[in-house]
């Protein structure tokens, strides 16, 4: 039995046609990401310590659906959650609605570790950030251009859409997208 | 959504999970992410996130699942792993899961996962589809 490790980027409808400008930032975080957390592990850093290490760095990466580079929600703004969890102690640390904190993970695991709670939502949340001096921003920072794109095609179809439905490439918009069920829960 | 599990030489797990949720989701709407056993969970058998949509995945319980498998039925982890993804909607839910005998595995019925793993073994791997 030895250490090991696993992390993901989000699952969804990711075509086989992802374009390599879209491939290839994304496989090159997820291999920077991973390096990171085998060095941690061959440090003998704890797991809990690890994974958030790695979450933050994936929530730092624009590319993916989480901290910078979250998606919008129907008004246009961003509202980010996160949650650790230690598997022999079974703590546990969870927030909800948070719009300025730059690392949601970071304040769920002071969640786990300074209050008797488990689970802070919204307000609540925001405000423990502010009390325990984690890194918070104006909420601006989260929203890209890319995820403005898919709110506005979201909005226009209708519909939400999971992790990695690709905005319509404004010359593909020529043509009548095929969008349908599939297409939208990517 | 971005999620890291993570078991050391002494058998110690955890997992984390992390995300923006749906576009165009109603403001207020809370996903499978922070929901214990539902987008993350770990216990000492196993560590688990998953990622997808968020609604099948509290409702499926996902995570829980995965290590009630193990737990109750003495699944092995691919096998448990395995096991709940199928049995949840296809193109709905992905999972990655290590144990504390430091076995990795991450399936998933959408169309793809942005995925690594690293075993001290030396086994790696970085894929999407």
């Amino acid at each position: 039995m030895g250490w090991a490790i696993a992390l993901h980027g989000g699952a969804g409808d990711i075509p086989l046609s992802l374009p390599a400008d879209r491939r290839l930032p994304r496989e090159a975080a997820l291999h920077h990401c991973l390096e990171i957390g085998v060095a941690a592990l061959k440090a003998r850093r704890h797991p809990l310590d690890v994974v958030e290490l790695v979450v933050r760095e994936l929530e730092n990466h624009p590319n993916f659906n989480a901290g910078k580079g979250s998606v919008l929600t129907s008004r246009g703004t961003v509202e980010m959650e996160a949650c650790i969890m230690d598997g022999n102690s079974k703590k546990c640390g969870a927030v909800s609605g948070l719009t300025t904190v730059v690392n949601a993970i970071s304040l769920a695991r002071l969640v786990m570790d300074n209050t008797p709670h488990i689970y802070l939502g919204f307000d609540g949340a925001e405000a423990f950030a502010r009390e325990q001096g984690v890194e918070i921003v104006d909420s601006s920072h989260f929203i890209t251009p890319e995820n403005i794109e898919r709110l506005k095609q979201a909005k226009e179809a209708d519909s939400v859409q999971i992790d990695y439905t690709q905005p319509i490439q404004k010359d593909e918009k020529s043509e009548s997208p095929t969008g349908n069920e599939d297409s939208q829960i990517g | 959504t971005v999620g890291c599990v993570a078991v050391d030489k002494n058998g110690n797990l955890a997992a984390a999970t992390s995300t923006g949720g749906f576009v165009n989701k109603m403001v207020g709407r809370i996903g499978d992410t922070p929901i214990i056993g539902a987008g993350t969970y770990a216990n000492n058998l196993c560590a688990v996130s998953a990622t997808g949509r968020g609604e099948t995945i509290i409702r499926g319980t996902v995570s829980r699942d995965v290590a009630a498998l193990m737990e109750y039925k003495g699944l092995s982890l691919k096998e448990a792993a395995a096991y709940v993804v199928e049995c949840n909607p296809r193109g709905d839910v992905g999972l990655v899961a290590v144990s504390a005998k430091g076995e990795v595995t991450m399936p998933f019925n959408t169309t793809g996962m942005f995925r690594a793993c690293a075993t001290e073994d030396g086994c790696s791997e970085v894929a999407i589809w």
